[in-house]
């Protein structure tokens, strides 16, 4: 009876740890989607405009945006060389990176939130390796919500 | 059904296995995808596609780009928020998403 | 008063790393109200 305890134990631990590491691998894939999409309308848009947009109405990734209510007063103090910045807010904020913009802006088709059309799905699909395949389907699913 | 929790725990480890291989692979994939150089110069958003995303529209968006490994501090002062960025590796850029 | 540090400035790093400061500013945000407006603490029971 101890020994089938201990495995019962041991049974309930490594469950706990392969839902962990699902998470983490449909994040993964998310992004690797997110990514592709992206890269994949930019190509677009630029060969349609036959050139690239302006440098200022761009914001090349890796980034992170604060937003924050207009009524927030921002005190900003900032050294020289632009190593240090300290901002004091007196409102609230939000922090996210650009995988969560990403994500806001449809480039994972949805899958973020298992909302995935059959169509949205094929081109999902088309973007990850064929043995990452079956785990986007299942995502389309809404695994992520059951996780 | 100490036989049986046996059989059980050697498919949870070969799932967990598979799972570790996967995920290795596609963190690996990941990397070699945002640091190829084509993709490197395909890869932003226009100030528009981020006006997009914030609701309410007419909130302050500020964008920071920092190089790798840049310290961020969040604390919770007695007043307000304060949020402090380090960088070791060269000169943060921080600027306002415009409205329009 | 609570603390938190991140390191950015990689791509695509975990997906809820600012999930804890978001939650920390957003809780503490209405207690910070409270104080201020100051109607938080219950009043004591009147005796009958």
């Amino acid at each position: 009876a101890q020994e089938c305890q201990d495995l019962e134990a041991e049974r309930k631990r490594r469950l706990e740890r392969i839902k962990h590491k699902q998470s983490q691998l449909q994040e993964l894939i998310l992004q690797q989607i997110a990514f592709k999409n992206l890269v994949q309308r930019n190509r677009q848009m630029e060969l349609q405009n036959n050139r690239p947009p302006p440098a200022n109405t761009v914001i090349h990734l890796p980034f992170i945006i604060i937003n924050t209510s207009k009524r927030t007063v921002i005190d900003c103090s900032i050294s020289n060389d632009k190593f240090e910045y300290l901002f004091n807010f007196d409102n609230m904020f939000e922090i996210h990176d650009d995988v969560e913009v990403l994500k806001r802006m449809g480039m994972a088709f949805g899958l973020e939130a298992g909302r995935c059309s059959a169509d949205q799905l094929k081109i999902a699909k088309t973007l990850v390796p064929k043995v990452l395949q079956p785990y986007v389907t299942k995502m389309a699913q809404g695994a992520i919500n059951q996780l | 059904r100490f036989q049986k929790l046996q059989h059980e725990l050697s498919e949870l480890t070969e799932a967990e296995e598979k799972l570790d291989e996967l995920i290795n692979k596609s963190s690996l994939q990941l990397r070699l995808l945002t640091e190829d150089t084509h993709n490197k110069k395909l890869s932003y958003i226009r100030c528009q596609d981020l006006r997009n995303t914030v609701d309410p529209p007419d909130q302050i968006v500020m964008v920071i780009r920092a190089p790798p490994e840049t310290q961020m501090q969040v604390s919770e002062p007695s007043e307000g928020y304060q949020i402090s960025l380090k960088s070791s590796n060269g000169p943060i850029d921080v600027f306002l998403c415009p409205e329009d | 008063r609570s603390r938190i540090l991140v390191s950015i400035g990689e791509s695509f790093g975990s997906a809820d790393k600012f999930q804890k400061i978001n939650q920390m500013v957003s809780s503490t945000d209405r207690s910070l109200k409270r104080s201020l407006e100051g109607g938080s603490t219950p009043k004591p029971l009147k005796r009958l």
